[in-house]
C-alpha cells in the first residue's frame, strides 16, 4: 500500500471545493 | 513510527458537517459518506480490473474504525460506492487500532483536514469583501475575497496575497514592512474581518451549546452589497 506519493488534488476535487462556496461566488 | 500510540501522532479525524465526496487516487478511493463516515477502499489490479481488497470505515468523529476484506478477501470490482461492511468485520477504537493501519488512518485524516480547510464555517460579507472562516479550527484558514478581485488567504503559517491585477505572492515577516499602502489596506481589512468572523463563531458556539445538539454552522452573515 504505497500511500507516500498519493496526491489528492485533481479537477474533481477542485470542482467539489468550488461547490462548497456560498452563492457560488469565488 | 517510533511512537507508542496513534494519538501521539494525530488526533481523531472529524468529518462533522462535511459534504459527501468520493475521491479516487492512485491506490485508493476515499469517501465522505452521507452519514458522515469516512471510508477508504484500497485497490489492487487483477486481470486489468481494479478490485477493492480492503476497506477502512471510520466513524464521523474518528473514534470507531471497521476494517474488512470484501468478498472474503477476493475483493469486489470498484463501483460508485464502498462495499457494505460484512458481519465478520474487525472493529477498533482510535486507541486500539493496530499499528499496521496507522498510515492508512493518517491518510484519511490528511484528506479530511484538506476538506475542512476548504469548507466555509462562517461566511461574513463586509462592505468590500466576502470573508470565510473555514472548518479546520483551531487556527482555521481564512479566505477574504474582495469584490474587486483581490484575495487574501491566511493559514496558520502563511499569508497568500492575490492582487486585483492577478499578481500573487506569499508574505513573509521580512516583507511586511515593504508593502505598498494599497496592499496594507487590503491586509488590514482582511485582519479586521477575520477578527469579526472569530467573534461571530464564538457567539454562535455559545448558542449552539445551549441548543438541542443541532449544529448552527455553516452560517452566513450579511450579503454582498
Amino acid at each position: 500500500d504505497d500511500l507516500d506519493d498519493e496526491e489528492f488534488y485533481d479537477d474533481h476535487l477542485e470542482a467539489y471545493f468550488k461547490k462548497l462556496l456560498p452563492h457560488g461566488m469565488q | 513510527f517510533g511512537s507508542s500510540t496513534l494519538r501521539s501522532i494525530i488526533s481523531p479525524l472529524n468529518a462533522e458537517r462535511l459534504k459527501p465526496i468520493r475521491q479516487k487516487t492512485k491506490n485508493a478511493v476515499v469517501s465522505i459518506l452521507e452519514s458522515g463516515e469516512v471510508c477508504m477502499e484500497f485497490l489492487k489490479e487483477q486481470n486489468s480490473q481494479e478490485r477493492v481488497k480492503e476497506v477502512l470505515r471510520i466513524s464521523c468523529d474518528g473514534n470507531l474504525i471497521y476494517v474488512y476484506h470484501p468478498n472474503e478477501g477476493k475483493g469486489f470490482p470498484l463501483v460508485d460506492r464502498p462495499p457494505s461492511p460484512p458481519e465478520n468485520r474487525l472493529s477498533y477504537t482510535f486507541d486500539s487500532l493496530p499499528e499496521k493501519y496507522w498510515k492508512k488512518y493518517q491518510y484519511a485524516a490528511k484528506f479530511i483536514k484538506l476538506v475542512r480547510s476548504k469548507t466555509p464555517k462562517v461566511t461574513y460579507y463586509t462592505r468590500y469583501a466576502k470573508c470565510m472562516l473555514m472548518e479546520n479550527s483551531p487556527t482555521a484558514d481564512v479566505e477574504v475575497c474582495f469584490y474587486d478581485g483581490a484575495k487574501i488567504h491566511k493559514t496558520s503559517d502563511v499569508i497568500r496575497v492575490i492582487e486585483k491585477s492577478g499578481r500573487s505572492y506569499t508574505l513573509e515577516g521580512s516583507r511586511l514592512s515593504t508593502l505598498s499602502d494599497e496592499v496594507r489596506s487590503y491586509l488590514d481589512h482582511a485582519n479586521e474581518s477575520h477578527c469579526v468572523c472569530l467573534s461571530l463563531e464564538s457567539a454562535i458556539n455559545t448558542e449552539e451549546k445551549k441548543g438541542e445538539n443541532i449544529s448552527l454552522f455553516p452560517i452566513t452573515f450579511g450579503r454582498r452589497p
